[in-house]
């Protein structure tokens, strides 16, 4: 389908399997076609998925899980806007960007989690524009003080989870935002928080696990901190 | 480049094989 015809659809207010069959289609369009396609598609077509993103989060399922798999679709559609200039530009100069992506970390949904602190750290580690850790994390911070919890317990809970993935891509997030700390004030900070909230007793566990990409974060989390503690 | 797709797909793959944590 057209980026125009999308449009008009997600501007139907479609529910349920209308909606997940919509937005299945519009992330496979996005995925394979060129950059051009989803310039058209564009902000107007960015702000609605991110528009119904918020409204999905908002509502409570009358028929529970639905809503949810059409938030993880949406998630989908956002990773496969920004694999290119264009979108990923797009997606960093909208305001409710990341703290909808924020708001998508959520451990009962494990597999839509995964999604979410992933390319959360992919933003973090972006040299252009600068200091988009501080954003992510000043997003964490927000959204934890409007829940009344701590800005990394979701974080800490979904390393919890037995998914493999989850606990990589929290590591990830972990590692990608203490990574792009320019001061070593900063990274000491955060880490020591990390620790303080239990991370020191996951990571005891997570060294026990058999895992390539486990053992990847679990190494480059390890030497920054080495690292640090030779600084300090 | 403009017209090029892939960014997201690589960042998301050095963050998996840590080469996106390499000191420069």
């Amino acid at each position: 389908k057209s980026a125009l015809v999308y449009i008009h659809e997600l501007k139907e207010e479609l529910r349920d399997t209308q909606l997940l069959s919509c937005l299945e289609s519009l992330r496979v369009s996005l995925n394979n076609n060129p950059v051009s396609w989803v310039q058209n598609f564009g902000a107007e077509g960015l702000a609605l998925l991110l528009n119904l993103l918020r409204r999905l989060q908002e509502e409570k399922d009358e028929y529970p899980g639905m809503g949810v798999k059409c938030q993880h679709e949406i998630i989908r559609c956002l990773k496969a806007f920004m694999n290119n200039k264009y979108g990923l530009k797009s997606m960093l100069e909208s305001k409710e960007g990341i703290p909808l992506l924020v708001k998508a970390i959520n451990p009962k949904v494990p597999h839509m989690m995964v999604d979410a602190v992933k390319l959360l750290s992919a933003i973090s580690i972006l040299e252009h524009p600068e200091n988009l850790h501080e954003r992510v994390l000043e997003a964490l911070t927000e959204e934890a003080e409007r829940r009344e919890i701590e800005r990394f317990q979701p974080l800490l809970a979904g390393m919890r989870n037995h998914n493999i993935a989850l606990k990589g891509g929290c590591m990830q997030l972990i590692n990608a935002l203490i990574s792009r700390g320019e001061e070593l004030e900063f990274r000491i900070h955060i880490r020591s928080e990390l620790l303080r909230l239990g991370l020191r007793d996951l990571l005891t566990e997570v060294r026990t696990i058999e895992n390539d990409e486990l053992r990847v974060q679990l190494t480059v989390f390890d030497e920054q901190a080495e690292d640090d503690s030779e600084d300090l | 480049e403009d017209d090029e797709t892939g960014i997201m797909d690589g960042l998301l793959e050095a963050l998996q094989s840590g080469a996106a944590f390499r000191r420069k």
